[in-house]
């Protein structure tokens, strides 16, 4: 028989084939397991379920478990896509991938319109940015007087809302991100580019074998 | 740069919350 190889994958159970995870996102095999060695760290970092509670994830972010965070929250929500109140493992992955600097453009704009839609109305309403804008300023310990707080949105919303209807809807947002694009810088990381260099013990761990057959 | 002159979003993009670079570091 000739010698060539073939890929032989173990199955661990609570989470997604890497190889299919690969197929369906911008990482290869490698980082897919390198970001497992990352989702084992913050899922385990209260309790050890294979699945990443809202506490862990603000653990993980903030290295304490206490903080409140509207923001953190609401990624969160973004990143538990079936609605358990947990993160799964292909959760992860393929809401990671949407800040891999190599994703679409059109996704980051879409994740940031959800993100900020957080009655998920389909637009983004004024009531929803001042809320946003106070949480912002109480985190950054940041005072301002109620009145500049409404001239920011005004401001906002006079450059924002074209069509002047009170709020802002995807083809304004799209618009708007288009004009700066500086509002999507938080949808890239480029940690996800070096990912099995931060994380080399996936390779100790990894699932998917060459063999010789 | 005083935050009137800014954009809610370029405010709001600044949140720690947002940041998810923290994740990776150990």
């Amino acid at each position: 028989m000739g010698c060539f190889h073939s890929k032989v994958i173990k199955q661990v159970p609570g989470h997604e084939d890497p190889v299919i995870l690969a197929s369906q996102t911008a990482f290869t095999v490698s980082e897919v397991e390198a970001l497992f060695e990352l989702f084992k760290s913050i899922s385990s970092s209260l309790i050890d379920d294979g699945l990443i509670n809202r506490e862990e994830f603000q653990l993980a972010l903030f290295k304490n478990r206490n903080k409140e965070n509207l923001f953190a929250n609401r990624i969160f929500d973004l990143f538990d896509v079936k609605q358990k109140g947990v993160i799964d493992f292909g959760d992860f992955v393929r809401s990671l991938n949407v800040f891999h600097p190599n994703a679409p453009q059109e996704d980051k704009i879409d994740f940031t319109f959800k993100l900020y839609d957080m009655d998920c109305t389909g637009c983004i309403e004024r009531h929803e940015v001042k809320q946003m804008l106070i949480a912002l300023l109480c985190e950054s310990e940041m005072k301002l007087a109620d009145e500049t707080v409404e001239a920011i949105l005004d401001k906002t919303f006079l450059d924002a809302d074209v069509n002047q209807d009170g709020k802002i809807d995807r083809s304004e947002w799209q618009n708007l991100v288009s004009r700066n694009p500086s509002l999507l810088k938080i949808m890239t990381l480029p940690y996800l580019r070096d990912i099995t260099t931060t994380f080399p013990s996936f390779v100790f761990n990894s699932e998917v074998e060459e063999v010789a057959t | 740069i005083a935050p009137v002159t800014m954009n809610a979003f370029e405010l709001i993009s600044t949140s720690q919350g947002l940041n998810l670079s923290s994740l990776f570091e150990k």
